[in-house]
């Protein structure tokens, strides 16, 4: 055994231009967590805590997709969701379609310390948070302007973007440009206004 | 996408995820990170937390497949991986980071680069993205 571990991540797909500034603010916050939970392990913190304690940190900032910054559904709103998982007796909780509560790992652990379940969603899982009483803050809360510009992007160029870039016009297959989901005119099926294949790499 | 997997001094390990989801993504939209085993998966063997194309990271139960091919195939953390990212996700393009009870701590990706970090004990300490 060679002693605690920790590992982090703020998503895949990124944009092969990202500013530098943009990379920076990345590592200054992907730093700052690991530094937090590396402090926890050497204090003798569990391993389920200190993943919480990490992953609220990375969702109260608007840097990553998650928590405060998190992507924006087609209508402009945000829906949430996350998971925790325990080795020690493979023990886990999971929520999604959260829209009110600040920290959704927080609750995915709440499922699995205190519910029978091991998943919560949407309304059954907002009722959930309310009886536990955890921090429940306004959806605009989530938004951010950044958010806002990308959805309209992503409106404009009717795509679904899993790395944040506009697809480039034209493009007629995500492999083309890695984490695009560009419109690709496969047959005439269609869903929420897009071409089927859209949603099959989703 | 975010996530962190840890094993703490006594060798547990765990796992979390946590994800606003796809930009213009429909309402009601389930992706991968919430599914136990696909997105995030922890035992007594190692912890996963995987970010990416949510359909194929279902599709391939990623995260449990690292797991699994530590248990059944007796790899280590790292080639099980490799392994997962290369011959487990088709077409699809996705990023993982794990840890082991033995301390050893691994990440793959195939995308154009994963906002990621890791640490352990003996003072190893690195944040990258491509």
């Amino acid at each position: 055994m060679r002693g605690w571990a920790i590992a982090v991540h703020g998503g895949a797909g990124v944009d092969p231009c990202l500013p530098a500034v943009r990379q920076e603010e990345a590592r200054r916050v992907l730093s700052r967590c690991l530094k937090k939970g590396a402090a926890a392990l050497q204090a003798g913190l569990t391993a389920v805590d200190v993943v919480e304690m990490v992953v609220r940190e990375l969702e109260t900032d608007p840097v990553f997709n998650s928590g405060r910054g998190s992507a924006l559904t087609r209508r402009g709103t945000v829906e949430m969701e996350a998971s925790i998982m325990d080795g020690r007796g493979r023990r886990c909780g999971a929520v999604s379609g959260l829209s009110t509560v600040k920290n959704p790992v927080s609750l995915a652990r709440l499922v699995m310390d205190r519910s029978p379940h091991s998943y919560l969603v949407f309304d059954g899982a907002e009722e959930f948070a309310r009886e536990q009483g955890v921090e429940m803050v306004d959806n605009s809360y989530f938004i951010t302007e950044e958010n806002v510009g990308m959805l309209k992007l992503a409106k404009e160029a009717n795509s679904i973007m899993f790395d944040y870039r506009v697809p480039i016009p034209g493009v007629d297959s995500c492999s083309a440009s890695a984490g695009l989901m560009g419109a690709t005119a496969e047959g005439g099926l269609q869903m929420n206004g897009l071409p089927i294949s859209m949603y099959a790499p989703e | 996408t975010v996530g962190c997997v840890v094993v703490d001094n006594n060798g547990w390990c765990a796992a979390a995820t946590s994800t606003g989801g796809l930009m213009n993504k429909m309402s009601g939209r389930i992706g991968d990170s919430p599914l136990i085993g696909s997105g995030t998966y922890a035992c007594d063997v190692c912890a996963v937390s995987c970010t990416g194309e949510g359909e194929a990271i279902i599709r391939s139960t990623l995260a449990r497949d690292v797991a699994a091919l530590m248990e059944y195939k007796g790899l280590s953390l790292q080639e099980a991986v490799d392994y997962a990212i290369k011959e487990r996700l088709d077409e699809g393009k996705a990023g993982l980071i794990a840890v082991s009870r033995n301390g050893e701590v691994a990440y793959g990706f195939n995308t154009v680069g994963m906002f990621r970090g890791s640490a352990t004990q003996d003072g190893f300490m690195e944040v990258g993205i491509w």
